[in-house]
Order: structure tokens, then sequence, then C-alpha cells
């Protein structure tokens, strides 16, 4: 799976992702990703998040959406509310990560798996990337 | 520092103890190419709508990742792709399911979001929309890799092997189905 979330000039956020799913899937099985709240979701008052992981676990936790809602309702910061939701993920028994932008440019990339690989570009064009265990 | 883009290449498709010098060096020059894609259009005073589509079309077209050309197969030996994209300023989304014959599943579910009055299409009808868009449509083979081939082939054979050694009905794990270590992105 693949994503991006950007914040533009504006101050519009936005979040994209893309995948083949699982290996040897069958029935014609969907994970998270094209599913709005759960793999992906976008919200100017809040944050932008794309999601990548086991995707059964990420659409029964909500994941993308719950990550807003923690941030709006509890006033909670994108760092916090991103640990909180992969936390929820992992405590059920999935595993996976997810990207995070704020309205103030503000990132999280939390994870709870290996083979995260992940890239940021701040405001300044620094580009870093890592791939993380 | 204040970032403006930020994007992630997958979930568990390598394990650090398969990865090579050589292959850390191809993914963090494609991730980099990516940002370097998205970064361009917000610097300019693009959209972030703009940069987040334009940034996942580079990692579509890259085999390395599991989504566009390279994506992993199903068990019937197909690549069936998924995108979704939400725009936070109106909260429009696009997404689409199951398509096999659109090249940048992305700018599909952008059309969706865009150019219908809806949120989601699945198969052979989001197919169809995506090629009314105007979209470019490729044959299914577009997306084989031989790698991603060879992963299916083997775990066909896996499964194989266990099915004819034991008559034990395997139990979902827990909540979901069956995990796998090597579920490749």
């Amino acid at each position: 799976t693949v994503g991006a979330v950007a914040l533009d000039k504006n101050g519009n956020l936005a979040a994209a992702t893309s995948t083949g799913g699982m290996t040897d899937k069958k029935f014609g099985r969907i994970g998270d990703s094209p599913i709005i709240g759960a793999g992906t979701y976008a919200n100017n008052n809040t944050v932008a998040v794309s999601c990548t992981g086991w995707g059964e676990f990420f659409i029964r936790n909500v994941v993308a959406y719950d990550l807003s809602a923690m941030m709006e309702y509890k006033g909670l910061s994108v760092q916090q509310a991103g640990k909180n939701v992969i936390k929820k993920v992992g405590d059920m028994g999935g595993d996976g990560g997810l990207i995070a932008l704020d309205k103030k440019g503000n990132m999280a990339m939390p994870f709870n798996t290996e083979g995260m690989y992940r890239g940021a570009v701040t405001k300044d064009g620094k580009i870093e990337i890592g791939i993380y265990k | 520092s204040s970032y403006v883009l930020v994007v992630h290449g997958g979930a568990g498709t390598i394990l650090k103890k398969n990865m090579t010098p050589e292959k850390e060096a191809a993914y963090k020059a494609a991730l980099t190419k990516a940002l370097q894609t998205g970064y361009k259009i917000l610097n300019s005073g693009g959209s972030s709508l703009d940069a987040v589509e334009a940034t996942v079309r580079v990692l579509e077209d890259d085999s390395l990742f599991n989504a566009g050309k390279g994506a992993v197969f199903t068990h019937e030996g197909r690549n069936e792709l998924d995108a979704a994209i939400m725009d936070g300023k109106t909260r429009s989304a696009g997404a689409v399911a199951g398509v096999t014959t659109v090249r940048n599943p992305i700018s599909a579910a952008r059309a969706v979001m865009e150019k219908s009055e809806h949120v989601m299409m699945v198969g052979p009808g989001a197919d169809k929309f995506a090629k009314e868009a105007g979209l470019e449509i490729v044959d299914p083979s577009y997306f084989r890799t031989e790698s991603r081939w060879r992963d299916l082939q083997r775990i066909l054979r896996e499964d194989s092997i266990k099915a004819a050694h034991s008559n034990a009905t395997v139990q979902p794990e827990k909540l979901g189905i069956k995990n796998r270590d090597y579920k490749f992105g």
C-alpha cells in the first residue's frame, strides 16, 4: 500500500491511498485503503490520514476517522491520537501503521510492525526518508 | 519542523532481514522522487489534492510498491487495485475497488469524486467509468511483475502442502482472517 497526505499554502489538507491489497486474497476481499474513514480521511479542521496494514482491523476501528475525532473532540495532538489508534489496532491483534498531517504541519507516523517505508518533506523542501522497524 | 507532505510505501513488504543495500537504495530513491513530485506542486502554490494525487501516481508507476504496477496477486492470479482520495476542504471523497485496467487507480478515485455523484465504485463498472472519464486504460498484464507472481506461487504451494498434511480446519486468528507474516503489503 502507498499513500500521501499534504498541506498546501491555503491551509487545505488532502489524503490519498492506493493498494494492490493482500497476496492470495479471495472472494473479492477489500481492505481499508479505499474505505473513507477507515484507511483514508481528510478534514481541514483536524488532519489528513492514510493507513497501511492489516485492513480488517483498520476497518473495524475506523482508524483514520477515529484519529481525526480524537483530535476534534478530545483536543489530542496528532502524535497522541495516532499513537492511540494504532494501539487499538494492536490490542485487537492487528498490525500496520499510518501517516497523518495536521492543519499546522505537525505529522505523525505511528506503526506496530516491521517494514514501514516513510518519507516527509518540510515547508523548506528538506526531505527525510526512513525505513523503520 | 513544519511538514507539507508525508508519504508511505507499504507495510511488511520487505522484512529487514531480506533488505539488501541495493534494495534499500532503490526504495529511498523512489520515495524521494515521489516527495519531490508532490513538493514541486505545493511549492508553486498548487493544491494539496493535486499534490497527493501526483505523489501517489509516482508510487503506483513504480513496481517496487504494492500499488499499480507491481501490485500483488489475488488467489486467482489477478491484480485487483483499490484507491481512495479525500479533500479536507470540502470533505469530498472518491474511491475505487477491484479495478483491473486503469493504470492509475488514484486518478480513478479522484474522477469518482469530481465527475460523479458517488463516493465509491467497484469492479468492471469502476473500470468502465474510468475509461469514460478519459483516464489511461492498460491491459491487466501491465501490472504483473515476475517477483509478485513468484510470491503467489510460493504461497499457493505452501498452502497446498499444509492441506495435504493436515485434516484440521484452520481457525481464523482472533477477529481477523488468518494472519500471514508474508502478506506482502
